[in-house]
């Protein structure tokens, strides 16, 4: 997965990612795709999440999935999640948590839920997904709606691992990039979506932040691959929120 | 470090040839539906499960072909464990799930796996 959180010169944030999913979970010989990352783009649906009769944020889905990996929460903030592999990892908490051993420890996707449920601001968010125990290691990307508000949260089972923010230990003063490796380790040589990510930023420019340019950050290869099934663009200042089906035919990278 | 991947698959900013292929008419290729909060958690998902029933019948099955030759037990495994292990979620997922599986007529361990599968999968 990519996620990016940017801002734009009036200080606008885009929050994006493409979302790869289905790497050796069978291959088909026929289409030359990830066989379930090709079933999965038939069943993303939108989400308007309605509660008290009005719209309580939304957010993107697989069809009978009940978790979150995206959303947002218009006027407020918007949420990603990337993998984050670790020895100590989902099978080591769902161990602990059949045991009883850690019976409020959350399940990622349905703490994400709770913190678009119940977080009223980008600072509520980020703590609530900062401290609370979880049953496995993830990265949250949060965006908010004032300048500056773009944050990577590299989460372990019971605490917060590395948290970079905006403009303040981030590599750039204008963005956030997050694949599924911590910011301050070099993601493996074959699966470097980082360093293309980033060399397509810099193309990008500042001046070009909005819909139309991250989409096409999120279109380039490596970032775009064979296990991408699509791109969700978010906005929390006018409350866009758009998926739009991505794939990768031909000659492109497995993952 | 970098490496540069063969040629045909090397990275690729597309906007190196001052190309753009964001269209804003492709949002609408995906469906919107409303999950209603103030419904009973069992009844919150059905409208969805009950048109994508086929689709997350296949996906879960592709699973299960792709695991049973190196597992033959699996899906026996999945269908008590998980199954067992769907009743002590808590709520509301616990109902939702439930409601699922209902709308679905698939069995509750095996929605249940599909729900968990990102803590299954992050080894």
């Amino acid at each position: 997965c990519t996620s990016i959180v940017a801002q734009d010169p009036q200080g606008h944030l885009v929050h994006a990612r493409n979302l790869d999913f289905g790497l050796f979970l069978g291959w088909d010989m026929n289409s030359h795709e990830w066989t379930v990352s090709e079933k999965l783009r038939k069943m993303i649906i939108n989400v308007n999440w309605i509660k008290n009769g009005k719209l309580l944020f939304k957010s993107n889905e697989f069809a009978g999935y009940i978790g979150i990996y995206n959303g947002m929460k218009p006027n407020a903030f918007s949420l990603t999640c990337d993998d984050r592999f670790q020895k100590a990892g989902g099978y080591y908490g769902i161990i602990k948590w059949l045991l009883g051993l850690e019976p409020e420890s959350r399940w990622m996707s349905w703490l994400s839920r709770e913190t678009l449920e119940n977080c009223n601001s980008y600072a509520e968010a980020k703590e609530h997904l900062m401290n609370t125990p979880m049953l496995s290691p993830v990265y949250f990307i949060l965006g908010g709606i004032n300048p500056k508000e773009g944050a990577i949260i590299a989460r372990s089972l019971n605490s917060t691992a590395l948290l970079t923010e905006m403009g303040v230990n981030s590599a750039n003063d204008w963005y956030v990039l997050e694949t599924n490796y911590d910011q301050d380790t070099e993601p493996l040589y074959l699966d470097d979506r980082d360093t293309p990510g980033n060399n397509c930023m810099h193309k990008l420019t500042k001046d070009g932040v909005s819909f139309q340019g991250i989409f096409n950050v999120l279109s380039s290869r490596t970032n775009l691959n064979k296990l991408t099934t699509y791109t969700v663009l978010m906005s929390t200042y006018d409350s866009r929120f758009e998926t739009i089906l991505q794939s990768c035919p031909g000659e492109c990278w497995p993952w | 470090k970098h490496v540069d991947l063969p040629k045909p698959f090397a990275d690729d900013c597309i906007l190196n040839d001052g190309k753009n292929v964001y269209d804003p008419s492709r949002q609408f290729d995906i469906p919107w539906f409303d999950v209603n909060l103030d419904a009973a958690p069992k009844d919150r998902w059905t409208h969805i499960a009950a048109v994508y029933k086929d689709d997350i019948n296949d996906l879960i099955q592709s699973l299960i072909n792709f695991v049973t030759p190196i597992f033959p037990g699996a899906l026996e495994f999945v269908d008590h464990t998980f199954g067992d292990m769907g009743s002590k979620l808590p709520m509301p997922y616990r109902d939702e799930i439930q409601g699922i599986s209902d709308a679905t007529g698939i069995p509750l361990g095996r929605i249940v796996v599909y729900n968990i599968f990102y803590e299954i999968f992050t080894v």
